[in-house]
């Protein structure tokens, strides 16, 4: 199957998020 | 007396697999026999997408702010943290010692990288740690299969281009088998450079 892969950069991205607080 | 499995929520990027963190503390001149390692060690919580790895992982004390002999785990969700656990018993680790002040940084890179599937070794991977103690704080990364050489070598490049480690950086492998029988998670290891 697809394979789930993100970077640091986009990790970090989603720190901000409202969903990740 | 496994937890429930988590799952993501709706609009949050899913995790390839859950996982969970653990937190460990143990007095140092207690013996470090497996079943008092087991006492010691506390599940903190699951997490199955981005977001929720973030809304946990943001609450915990950062590892270089913790003091004494304590132990952050992050493991796919049901592998215990333990040389003994089914997918760990034929496995090993690679270890990376590093100077006091660098812990939080370099944990939080290589758990970003574990949980974003930086490696690319299949099923191998099973977690990762950082063990704060006196002198120096520890990372470690845990595979299943510590005799397939071509993952170890993947696992351990991996780790030199996300923790951005100068090339001539100690690197050291144990297998488990060899942590459960001299009992010592960071003694007799196998350097490699």
């Amino acid at each position: 199957g697809t394979r789930i892969i993100y970077d640091r950069k986009f990790l970090l991205g989603c720190r901000s998020s409202p969903l990740a607080k | 007396n496994r937890r429930k499995m988590v799952s993501p929520g709706v609009g949050e990027h899913p995790l390839q697999y859950n996982y969970t963190f653990w937190y460990s503390r143990r007095t140092p001149s207690r013996p470090a026999s497996s079943q008092s390692y087991e006492q010691n060690i506390r599940q903190i919580g699951s997490v199955a997408s981005v977001e929720q790895f973030w809304r946990l992982y943001s609450h915990l004390v950062r590892p270089g702010d913790l003091s004494g002999h304590s132990d952050f785990h992050l493991f796919k969700e049901g592998i215990k943290p333990m040389w003994e656990d089914d997918s760990n018993r034929n496995g090993g680790k690679w270890i990376i010692r590093l100077r006091k002040g660098l812990a939080s940084r370099f944990w939080e890179n290589i758990i970003l990288a574990m949980v974003g599937e930086q490696f690319m070794v299949g099923e191998e991977i099973c977690g990762a740690v950082v063990s704060i103690r006196f002198q120096e704080d520890i990372l470690s990364i845990w595979n299943r299969t510590s005799n397939d050489q071509t993952t170890t070598s993947r696992i351990r490049d991996t780790l030199r281009r996300v923790l951005n480690l100068p090339t001539n950086t100690i690197m050291e492998y144990k297998t488990h088998n060899d942590s459960l029988r001299d009992n010592s998670s960071f003694r007799n290891t196998k350097i490699s450079l």
